[in-house]
């Protein structure tokens, strides 16, 4: 049987059916692409991203409105579903199900920081999240957005104490001055507590969409309840150098604001 | 204005092309019309088929249908025929050769879910409405 068509239709249907030719298969290709709303088939770096917090996050949510479907999906994913399997509690929460129903498009982004940079004294224990938005269809509006870093539980001298863990948006740049931050969002939290901390950008994720240049990145610090600033990693925040799956991402939820049109051929 | 003869006939035809009828003695279609009356076609698409396996997440495919059969009289017979639809009928009936009948097409329409990877291995999840076709009937 071809691509498109399935073996077992083609007695019931009364139609002629033949195999494609790969002229044929390559156009179907393409019109099924133009219907998905893409210009080409996309060729993503995977040499472990599929096992990342993201896919996995983004998976959560797609069994969320895909019940119906649940059949066809699980024989599909054996691939995940080992990993899948031993998240425990799911990744995405109740905030994330009433912003998907809202939503259109839910997208979520890597963290594209490879390598930690020397900050002032004063900020050497900051941690730099950057995040590509500048490939948003047209007309999608943000709804909500959120940045998400995974928090294990430590047990060793900060035993008793609490962390107050701030996220900033990075607002200017000079060399050899002091980076211009604007707090966005703080937690306090015990030092015990584990699991995925979420981080309102909202605002921040729409200025990028408008405006790619003023994309300079988020900065996340940590304190303790003396106010010493301190490694996120003592904290137990999950970064790069990281189990996979507990990679720290940005999720958007965006809202179709223009009607996407098919060009006339 | 139809003849009396023919409203009686029409009355007969009670089949309705989205459900065959159990009993085929009690539907006023012969086998041929069962074949050619407007209906839903299965057709599975398959992304993994396609080689989109690397990029396209879930679901594997998705059950797009098409419909397909031909609308002739009696349209009232037949489930979600139109009024354009009948008028089209009377029309092509006063001038086949130049007015063709009525279209088989999509009357209710579903909407899936994909979840992909784009170029920067980002992820998406989107929803596309009108994919998925749930009822055929004569426009």
């Amino acid at each position: 049987s071809s691509a498109l068509f399935d073996s077992s239709i083609e007695i019931h249907s009364g139609f002629i059916h033949r195999r494609l030719r790969t002229d044929e298969k390559r156009e179907m290709q393409r019109e099924i692409l133009s219907i998905l709303g893409l210009p080409h088939r996309p060729k993503p770096h995977l040499s472990s991203g599929k096992y990342n917090s993201a896919p996995l996050f983004m998976l959560d949510l797609y069994n969320t409105i895909s019940n119906e479907e649940k059949n066809e999906v699980e024989g599909f994913l054996d691939q995940y579903k080992s990993i899948f399997t031993t998240q425990s509690p799911p990744l995405a929460s109740l905030q994330d199900s009433a912003f998907l129903n809202d939503a259109d498009m839910v997208m979520s982004f890597v963290n594209l920081v490879e390598y930690d940079r020397e900050f002032s004294p004063r900020r050497r224990h900051h941690k730099e999240f950057k995040f590509n938005l500048s490939q948003i269809p047209e007309g999608e509006a943000v709804t909500a957005s959120e940045f998400r870093i995974y928090k294990d539980c430590v047990s060793n001298a900060f035993k008793n104490e609490t962390f107050l863990i701030s996220i900033y948006q990075v607002v200017q740049e000079h060399k050899g001055r002091e980076t211009g931050m604007f707090l966005l969002d703080t937690r306090t939290l015990w030092a015990t507590e584990e699991g995925w901390l979420e981080f309102d950008i909202t605002a921040t994720s729409n200025l990028w969409v408008m405006s790619p240049r003023h994309n300079l990145g988020l900065q996340l610090s940590v304190e303790t309840s003396n106010g010493n600033s301190i490694n996120p990693k003592e904290a137990g925040l999950i970064g790069r150098d990281g189990p996979h799956d507990k990679q720290p991402f940005m999720v958007a939820f965006f809202k179709v604001t223009k009607v996407h049109i098919r060009t006339t051929r | 204005s139809a003849p009396n003869k023919r409203r009686q006939q029409s009355r007969n035809r009670s089949a309705q092309p989205q459900d065959m009828p159990r009993n085929p003695n009690m539907s006023g279609y012969n086998s041929s019309d069962q074949k050619t009356a407007c209906k839903k076609h299965e057709l599975y698409v398959s992304f993994g088929q396609l080689g989109w396996q690397d990029w396209i997440i879930a679901p594997e495919g998705y059950a797009a249908n098409y419909c397909a059969g031909e609308c002739s009289f009696p349209l009232n017979a037949h489930m979600n025929a139109t009024n354009h639809a009948i008028v089209q009928t009377l029309v092509h009936l006063m001038n086949p050769e130049n007015v063709p009948k009525p279209c088989c097409a999509p009357t209710k329409l579903n909407a899936i879910s994909v979840l992909y990877f784009d170029d920067n291995s980002n992820v998406i999840l989107k929803k596309y409405k009108n994919m998925v076709v749930r009822a055929c009937g004569c426009h």
